[in-house]
């Protein structure tokens, strides 16, 4: 049951399948899980549709996690987050409030193969698994593969890299198969949010260009509030702003091609540490980190129902 | 040992190159040891003043660590040996179920 699912480890693929059916047989009134795809290795690629079925049309919010297979907590706070929706639902009059306006659409494991071989194989391996016949280096960078500048600068050309932004844009099934449900859904998904690792740092766009956004006051806002709201949990400390200024030049991710789409706030997370760990967080500090990052999520999302545009 | 043990000894090492001169020295060693870089993601982004983690092989490690003693580049290692992290990750819980 919900409440004897350890969140507080890291699960298996196989793990995170059978949680997501198991709550979706038993929260009928607010989950729904459906496959959108399958992945190159035939992996269906599950989402969650997150949220009170009032009615047919609700305004949504996509979060994915674990495009970067080797970025483990990502993950686990997609896990998190579902969990401190369903368990405080009745309780917080805010958490009730978003589920009754809107829908999340939530992928906990975008990069299905990758994930899986990082459990089995290779526990620092970041691209998909896909295989060009041409090359002995297999996997392409799912946040290079993405139809915004693609391939352009701070994006590999060559399979052997770990950021080989692949033979095509949305070569990848599993960038295809939510470039479409996305494409699908744009008019009514207000919110795209991404989580990865490790830097603590809350971007959004641009990261191809350093050209400000156009809605920059509202987003760049709701950032700062975000940041304020995680810092007060723990002290942790994340920088914001946008990704070209704040990490670096980046070409053909999620995040801009949300963007570009028509999605007007696009977010992506570098969750804890600073290096300390880095990929390796233990298992003891998913708690903390989910904790903090939980609010910073309920803090955009109420910000953009309430003030945005 | 998880994973057949293929990380014995392995180290994450932590670079700020203080100059363009030492970006570039890096980005050559980086490239000739075939380092895997944890940030940032790809040796383009090697500069001045950028943090740097490279995860590398025990055997690698030895090259690399020479080469920074005598180049007076400043490093400091992250992660001494990246099997024992890889097993610690999770120690505190393996004694409980998962479910």
């Amino acid at each position: 049951s919900l409440s004897e699912y350890n969140y507080e480890v890291y699960h298996s693929l196989e793990d995170i399948q059978s949680w997501l059916h198991h709550l979706n047989q038993t929260q009928p009134g607010l989950v729904r899980v459906f496959s959108i795809g399958r992945s190159y290795e035939g992996r269906p690629l599950f989402i969650m549709q997150l949220g009170r079925k009032s009615r047919a049309y609700k305004r949504a919010v996509w979060i994915d996690c674990g495009i970067h297979a080797r970025e483990w907590i990502g993950p686990a706070f997609c896990q998190w987050f579902v969990r401190e929706a369903i368990l405080t639902y009745k309780t917080d009059p805010a958490m009730k409030k978003m589920l009754n306006h809107l829908y999340f659409y939530i992928m906990p494991v975008f990069n299905v193969d990758g994930y899986h071989f990082s459990w089995t194989h290779d526990r620092f391996w970041r691209k998909t698994r896909s295989r060009d016949s041409k090359f002995r280096c297999r996997g392409v960078d799912a946040n290079r593969n993405w139809k915004v500048k693609w391939c352009d600068e701070g994006a590999s050309a060559h399979p052997c890299d770990d950021t080989y932004c692949g033979p095509f844009p949305e070569s990848e099934p599993e960038v295809k198969a939510v470039a479409n449900f996305l494409r699908k859904h744009r008019k009514r998904i207000r919110a795209y949010l991404s989580f990865h690792a490790y830097a603590q740092m809350l971007l959004y766009p641009y990261s191809y260009k350093y050209a400000t956004i156009p809605n920059f006051s509202c987003v760049e806002f709701a950032a700062h509030k975000a940041v304020k709201a995680l810092r007060s949990v723990h002290g942790i400390r994340y920088r914001h702003g946008p990704a070209s200024q704040t990490l670096y030049v980046s070409s053909g991710n999620s995040m801009d091609w949300a963007y570009k789409n028509g999605i007007p706030y696009a977010f992506a997370f570098e969750l804890r540490d600073t290096g300390h760990f880095g990929f390796l967080l233990p298992e003891m500090l998913i708690k903390p980190t989910c904790t903090e990052t939980m609010l910073a999520v309920k803090n955009i999302t109420m910000h953009l129902l309430k003030k945005c545009p | 040992h998880s994973y057949d043990n293929r990380y014995a000894g392995d180290k994450v090492i932590r670079l700020i190159p203080k100059s363009e001169e030492e970006a570039l020295a890096l980005k050559n060693i980086y490239h000739q040891l075939k380092v895997d870089l944890w940030q940032p993601s790809s040796i383009s982004y090697v500069s001045e003043g950028t943090i740097t983690d490279v995860h590398i092989s025990q055997n690698a490690s030895r090259t690399l660590l020479a080469f920074l003693q005598e180049t007076h580049i400043y490093y400091k290692v992250l992660i001494e040996d990246l099997q024992k992290a890889v097993e610690n990750e999770n120690s505190l819980q393996t004694q409980r179920n998962r479910r």
